[in-house]
């Protein structure tokens, strides 16, 4: 049978920030991220799960060396208090990636399941059409890399 | 210059489930989408953001045509508490794609701050390397798309 998933990749060194408690109205997301890439901080991952009587929080991931100065932008602001801030470091980024996955129902439940019988704790997860993507701790990028590469590439 | 954005896929009538208040332990990502995927049912965005204090919550998208039996699977789980599961429907999605928004930080603030500009909510988030999603109202749809073409493709 064709082979669905045709990659594993990974990335090691990330840091997340996450801001809880934020307004969920329009122009919030673009108040956070307008002054960082002015500032040209690259931000890779954003994850915003649906919010709850009206407030949202919302994750995203940074090189580790652009982790303080992030931070400290994010104090400036006006909009969010910075009690609501959070960082971590010592992340890491595991995805599988293939053109089929997208129809076909078990493929993120596979890896996740997969990541759970290895005692792997998944902090964040995105997805697209042709990629499931957990961010995990940089600690478990092997054992994680070995167990998805044993289920999807036997 | 070179066009970065090369489209901008939108997708209607999408509902959303998010469960609230999960243990951020492993295995519980697993129990959630193993269930689904034998039952069938295709689940397209996945996200879950930083968790706070041990707790996390998911949200995923789906079909209009699934979303009650999905509810109906979770309210048999012995891991989720029903009262923590909450959906909506007549949602919809609109993404930016492209090879080079990776390496520019400022093509998610842009469609943030377009979608801003025209009021429109943005409920979910989510990325990979050439594709940044958002989840808004279905009712918005046409309003979104009109704004980012203008501001992408000019
Ligand atoms: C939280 C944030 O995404 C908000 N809903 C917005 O549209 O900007
Ligand atoms: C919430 C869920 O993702 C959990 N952290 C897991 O690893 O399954």
């Amino acid at each position: 049978i064709r082979e669905v998933v045709t990659g594993i990749p990974t990335e090691r060194k990330i840091s997340k920030i996450t801001i809880n408690d934020l307004d969920d109205t329009p122009g919030v997301a673009a108040n956070i991220f307008m002054p960082l890439a002015n500032q040209g901080i690259n931000v890779d991952v954003i994850v915003q799960s649906a919010g709850n009587k009206g407030k949202t929080n919302l994750s995203f991931t940074l090189s580790e060396n652009h982790l303080n100065q992030a931070i400290e932008l994010l104090n400036t602001s006006n909009q969010i208090n910075s009690k609501n801030i959070s960082s971590e470091k010592g992340l890491a980024k595991i995805s599988i990636v293939g053109t089929g996955i997208q129809n076909q129902p078990g493929y993120a439940a596979k890896m996740f399941k997969n990541l759970a019988d290895a005692t792997v704790n998944i902090e964040m997860i995105t997805t697209s059409e042709i990629r499931i993507t957990c961010i995990i701790k940089d600690s478990d990028i092997e054992k994680a890399a070995q167990v998805l590469h044993k289920e999807f590439f036997g």
